[in-house]
């Protein structure tokens, strides 16, 4: 299917296994073609993408349909990963005012396989060499999350880090790492820090230190090795 | 290049092995 079929087929009133078949489909459109059908997809593309994402999130499940919702939400962020593995959809991606508040609403630790994707995404756009400085962007939207949803801004990462997957503990590590290594204010990485400190990530990690996991000990490590090169420095 | 891909394939290992966060 080319491109454009797909965007007529976005612009339909697609629902449950329909939308979700679609997405599927997408997802291996956009992983396998040259970056040309990726940039005939493009913004009309995402914008539709997003619009999707967004409604899926707003609705409440009905029991009958119970995960499908869910389910079209992780693959539309599959479609997302998919479509900014380029130059062309990544400055899409980033051009667009919904893209990035989308991704972080998406942070749900009641899901927790779908949660690993979206931190691991928000990651990668926070290291991103971009002038806008993503870093900031991606802790502005978790801040103004927060503050709608009245939590600590941070909460949703120490509720991840709490789960029982180690995949989603060395996500939620990894977002921290991107979001602190990234700031340039030696005093606001330190802030950053001890919030998260204080939230319960103190007690934490002394209960991750012990799992037997490469990609967690590996997340850990950089957090510990620069929050010690920060107080040296301070 | 433009038709570069792999991009954030290529950001995620780096993240992943801790190559992203070496401070230079």
């Amino acid at each position: 299917k080319s491109a454009l079929i797909y965007i007529q087929e976005l612009k339909t009133d697609l629902r449950d296994t329909q939308l979700l078949s679609c997405l599927e489909s997408l997802r291996v459109s956009l992983n396998n073609n040259p970056v040309s059908w990726v940039q005939t997809f493009g913004a009309e593309g995402l914008a539709l993408l997003l619009t999707f994402l967004k409604k899926l999130q707003d609705e409440k499940e009905e029991p009958l349909n119970a995960g499908i919702g869910v389910k079209c939400q992780h693959e539309i962020i599959r479609c997302l990963k998919a479509f900014m593995n380029n130059k062309h959809g990544l400055k899409a991606m980033l051009t667009s005012a919904e893209g990035i508040p989308l991704l972080v609403r998406s942070i749900n630790p009641k899901v927790p396989h779908m949660m690993v994707d979206v931190v691991k995404l928000l990651s990668a756009i926070c290291i991103l060499e971009h002038p806008g400085n993503t870093h900031e962007r991606v802790l502005e939207c978790i801040t103004e999350q927060a503050e709608e949803q009245e939590i600590e801004r941070f909460q949703p990462l120490l509720s991840g880090m709490h789960k029982n997957s180690i995949t989603l503990k060395a996500g939620c590590m990894q977002l921290i790492n991107a979001l602190i290594s990234r700031v340039e204010e030696l005093d606001f990485r330190i802030h950053l820090r001890s919030e998260l400190m204080r939230l319960g990530l103190k007690d934490l990690l002394k209960e991750v230190r012990s799992i037997e996991n490469e990609e967690l000990k590996v997340q850990l490590q950089v957090f510990e090795e620069q929050a010690d090169e920060d107080s040296e420095d301070l | 290049d433009d038709d570069e891909t792999g991009i954030m394939d290529g950001l995620l290992e780096a993240l992943q092995s801790g190559a992203a966060f070496k401070r230079k």
